[in-house]
């Protein structure tokens, strides 16, 4: 009755209408969820709260885009330099404007493995891409985790942060790494960093079992290996809008036509 | 040959005999097309009212509108026909039974946005063109 998705209200006066029956609602829903492109409703597990980084991210990405209904790139710029830069920046904004589609990962790993003592201080990052619509061609993917101000430990120091693709898992030994970017940090900077993985999320998605996710190491100026935790990077135990995630823009490869159901 | 025969269940004054009979007449045949003519309504699609708000974070609906009503002959007070809608109302007069009057349907579209969860957890921004009806016209 009242949840029916016409709404006599919003009708004119003399259009005859009638509430729908609930096979009817049923139909419209499943009417609605196939102009959205979906089989079926999603039902998330949002068990480590609603809005942690990577929603709120895409939030910012959603009132930008909700606010403007121009086109160019400018309009994107003084967007993003004049409202709030706070997660989402001008790089984004960008990537948005010649994109059909965003996605943000979560994080799924939930416990630390047992590395070897070389690897003890790495940090596991994975990220399930099995979601991706068909037809949807990644353009621009980006990692990013966030770092807080670590002076009282590490008073002007500086830290050389590795992010590395996972190439190869062995049982008996460590998995061979490729080393995708590396960046020198300041013990007081503070905000989100943002590591390019571009083509490291396409080869996931052309070959979904090599999907063996990232890892970050940490390193001290004087090369001593630390927790990137002392670094002050965030990790899954740190503060919810500042969890690390993936990101990823995306472009319709192909045209989409609606099957008969 | 246009006006030889009438449709025994148009009773409404907007047949070519009666619109060329007088001024008078083009005047009621005026003020009855604004009600019936070809326009858009209003119609929200509410996500909030479907029970989607655990895995839509935004919008809560959105103003999806329709079009509907007449697209009759003289199609001046439409004036978002198509040239092509003209001549399909010109051959619909002169062959009722066969050639359909020309659509009401939507000249201008926009797209929307939509913020949701899958089933992994993860967020989709998504831009859906064509989603919401910005003006009616006959086609």
């Amino acid at each position: 009755g009242s949840s029916s998705v016409l709404d006599g209200s919003e009708l004119q006066p003399n259009f005859m209408h009638r509430r729908l029956r609930t096979q009817e609602k049923r139909e419209m829903q499943k009417e609605i969820l196939s102009i959205l492109g979906l089989n079926h409703r999603p039902r998330p597990h949002l068990n480590s709260g609603k809005y942690n980084s990577a929603p709120l991210f895409m939030l910012d990405l959603y009132n930008s885009m909700s606010t403007e209904e121009k086109s160019d790139v400018d309009q994107y710029r003084s967007l993003f330099t004049t409202t709030r830069p706070a997660l989402a920046s001008l790089h984004d904004a960008e990537f948005l404007h010649d994109s059909d589609m965003v996605m943000s990962f979560v994080n799924s790993v939930e416990n630390d493995r047992e590395l070897s003592p070389q690897r003890r201080h790495h940090k596991e990052f994975k990220f399930n891409l099995s979601q991706i619509p068909e037809g949807e061609a990644i353009t621009a993917a980006e990692f990013r985790i966030y770092k807080e101000c670590v002076t009282r430990t590490f008073r002007n120091e500086t830290f050389l942060l590795s992010v590395f693709q996972v190439v190869w898992e062995h049982p008996d030994r460590d998995a061979d790494l490729f080393l995708l970017d590396t960046r020198r940090l300041w013990a007081a900077e503070e905000g989100w960093l943002e590591f390019d993985i571009t083509a490291t999320s396409n080869f996931w998605v052309m070959s979904p079992h090599h999907n063996l996710g990232l890892q970050i190491s940490v390193e001290t100026s004087s090369g001593w290996n630390i927790n990137p935790k002392e670094a002050g990077l965030v990790g899954r135990d740190g503060a919810l809008e500042k969890q690390p995630f993936m990101v990823a823009f995306f472009k319709v490869s192909e045209v989409r036509t609606r099957t008969a159901r | 040959s246009v006006g030889r025969r009438r449709q025994p269940n148009r009773n409404r004054s907007n047949s070519p005999q009666e619109a060329s009979k007088g001024s008078t007449h083009t005047a009621d045949y005026n003020s009855s097309d604004q009600k019936t003519a070809c326009r858009k309504h209003e119609l929200y699609v509410s996500f909030r009212e479907l029970g989607w708000q655990d895995w839509i974070i935004a919008p809560e609906g959105y103003a999806a509108n329709y079009c509907d009503g007449e697209c009759s002959f003289p199609l001046n007070a439409h004036m978002n026909a198509t040239n092509h809608a003209i001549v399909q109302t010109l051959v619909h007069l002169m062959n009722p039974e066969n050639v359909p009057k020309p659509c009401c349907a939507p000249t201008k579209l926009h797209a929307i946005s939509v913020l949701y969860y899958d089933d992994n957890s993860n967020v989709i921004l998504k831009k859906y063109k064509n989603m919401v009806v910005r003006a009616c016209g006959c086609h």
